[in-house]
């Protein structure tokens, strides 16, 4: 078998041989959907001139105006009677799963990025992008400030005639909880677990940058390259999006607010040695 | 009071603008990681005190549970991988009933969830992969978590007792039959079904609301597809089944027919567009 699917009762997804998602499928509606991850290399520039300042950790500055792809692998399938996955690895330091838990109505994307190897001289940039057929003609939603969600619109601003001089970075937009795009029949909602930058760079996508490691400085008063490390190697960042299809006609607003808090405030968890206390006196 | 002002005089440093974006300095960084980390141990003190309370503990006996916090966010947790039963509590922050996906990093095993009730519920043991056992800083021996889902109620607080069972290992435990994609009804007692269309045996006599629960049946669902959307199925609670003549239908001649249809052309999905 090529292909894996992942389902509960309110949704299905496909997926093919190396573990990337293809498909989704709601009761009434299918559509294209791809998860992949990819990385911007950052610009190195002189640090004397406004205008050429290197990709630091105010600014993304990427040198390139396509990002380098990665291959993928699929490493597992757990599927249970409470929870499916899908583990997909790629040949970059990035490992995400995809989760459908039973009954319910979001799928979960949680992911592993890092340590970024900067050993080619390059400070990176990692993205994760899902492509879906949807026409969104450049349109594309964010709550940039946390309190209302704004309409955005590819290489433009409501109240100047734009020129872009840098397209990818001049197109993305701080996300505090979501970013959405939709056409006439499907929104496609990807919700955030911490405030990150994205946009909706190409037709029917949504860009979402997720973990940096830059060798310079942007001269915007930090003094320091963003190049953490721990143990020698660079971070590690584990996070998680939740996905959200509904109907374009359908308002969601109040489930969708709620998914949000509950992805902010889960259950505070402890765990209790119970050694001494059998499960009968419990 | 004391070591919740700690808490609250760091949460206000992480205010800072520096602190929000990652913009600091890197040892401003680390002080900044220093301050949360030692102000959330701290406080946690108070968490540990009400939960034990609640249980009810009398004051000169030592405390019944010393509770701890796991990195779950590198699926690891020094008690529970080394610990044969253990207790989980969640407490829900939020005003209202959420259903909480519980991980807890265990060794490989066969273990059994119990709730608040005493029953146990599903759970399945799921593998850890290598991608996140390889992380570097992590400091675990946690191979697999369990995971089960939490139902809690809007500020709860409920306590799961987990334990590892002393026999051949088991990926998973099934208490219910899970519905699939296409599975939209169960037949029983009180028995409640989804209209779909395209299927003119049914016939429905009263609608009601949809509940969580009305997805999960211990009764196996019978194999039916509706290309409508969710949305507009409306779940249907149903006195008698009666086929397209308006005669009552017996409920294994229907799961025969359904199963007959399903063995014949499989589960149907809607088409898969290029």
């Amino acid at each position: 078998d090529d292909e894996t699917y992942l389902e509960n009762e309110h949704l299905k997804l496909r997926f093919d041989s190396s573990g990337l998602l293809t498909h989704a499928m709601l009761p009434d509606i299918t559509f294209n959907l791809a998860a992949q991850f990819y990385y911007w290399t950052g610009c190195v520039g002189n640090n004397t001139s406004p205008s050429e300042r290197s990709s630091g950790a105010y600014i993304f500055r990427p040198k390139t105006t396509r990002p380098f792809d990665m291959k993928y692998r699929s490493v597992g399938n757990p599927k249970g009677n409470v929870v499916h996955e899908m583990w997909v690895e790629s040949d970059k330091n990035v490992g995400s799963i995809a989760r459908l838990y039973n009954g319910s109505k979001v799928f979960e994307l949680d992911f592993v990025v890092g340590p970024i190897d900067v050993s080619d001289g390059e400070g990176k940039e990692y993205v994760i992008r899902y492509e879906t057929n949807l026409l969104n003609n450049g349109i594309f939603y964010t709550d940039s400030n946390g309190r209302q969600t704004l309409k955005r619109v590819l290489n433009k601003r409501p109240q100047w005639n734009l020129t872009l001089e840098e397209p990818i970075a001049g197109n993305y937009y701080p996300i505090t909880n979501e970013i959405y795009i939709e056409d006439n029949e499907v929104r496609v909602s990807i919700l955030t677990d911490r405030s990150q930058g994205g946009g909706s760079l190409e037709e029917g996508a949504i860009e979402v940058m997720l973990h940096r490691r830059l060798l310079h400085d942007d001269a915007f008063g930090v003094g320091e390259a963003l190049n953490e490390t721990a143990k020698g190697a660079g971070l590690v960042m584990r996070g998680k999006h939740v996905l959200l299809f509904s109907n374009a006609s359908e308002n969601n607003d109040e489930f969708k607010a709620k998914t949000i808090l509950e992805l902010h405030l889960p259950p505070v968890v402890f765990v209790a040695d119970a050694k001494h206390l059998q499960y009968e006196e419990w | 009071m004391f070591v919740l002002n700690e808490l609250k005089s760091a949460m206000g440093m992480m205010q800072h603008h520096d602190a929000v974006t990652g913009t600091e300095k890197q040892h401003v960084a680390h002080d900044y990681e220093r301050i949360l980390h030692e102000a959330l141990e701290d406080s946690s003190i108070i968490a540990k005190q009400a939960f034990n309370k609640i249980v009810q503990r009398d004051g000169d006996k030592p405390p019944l549970f010393q509770y701890e916090r796991c990195s779950f966010n590198e699926s690891s947790c020094d008690l529970t991988e080394r610990s044969d039963q253990f207790v989980v509590t969640l407490y829900n922050p939020l005003g209202w009933k959420v259903k909480y996906p519980v991980r807890v990093p265990v060794m490989e095993g066969t273990y059994t969830v119990y709730a608040p009730n005493g029953e146990a519920i599903d759970s399945q043991l799921v593998g850890i992969p290598d991608f996140v056992k390889n992380i570097p800083t992590r400091e675990s021996n946690a191979t697999h978590e369990v995971v089960f889902l939490a139902h809690l109620h809007p500020m709860g607080v409920k306590s799961f007792y987990v334990k590892r069972e002393k026999k051949e290992k088991r990926e998973s435990k099934m208490n219910d039959y899970y519905l699939h994609f296409n599975d939209y009804f169960k037949i029983g007692d009180n028995a409640k079904m989804v209209e779909f269309e395209n299927n003119p045996m049914l016939k429905p006599v009263f609608k009601s609301n949809y509940e969580d629960n009305d997805l999960k049946t211990k009764e196996p669902g019978i194999g039916v597809n509706s290309e409508k959307s969710m949305n507009s199925m409306k779940p249907i609670d149903i006195d008698v089944l009666k086929d397209k003549d308006g005669d009552n239908l017996d409920i294994e001649e229907l799961r025969r027919l359904v199963d007959e249809r399903d063995r014949a052309t499989g589960p149907k999905f809607p088409e898969l567009s290029d």
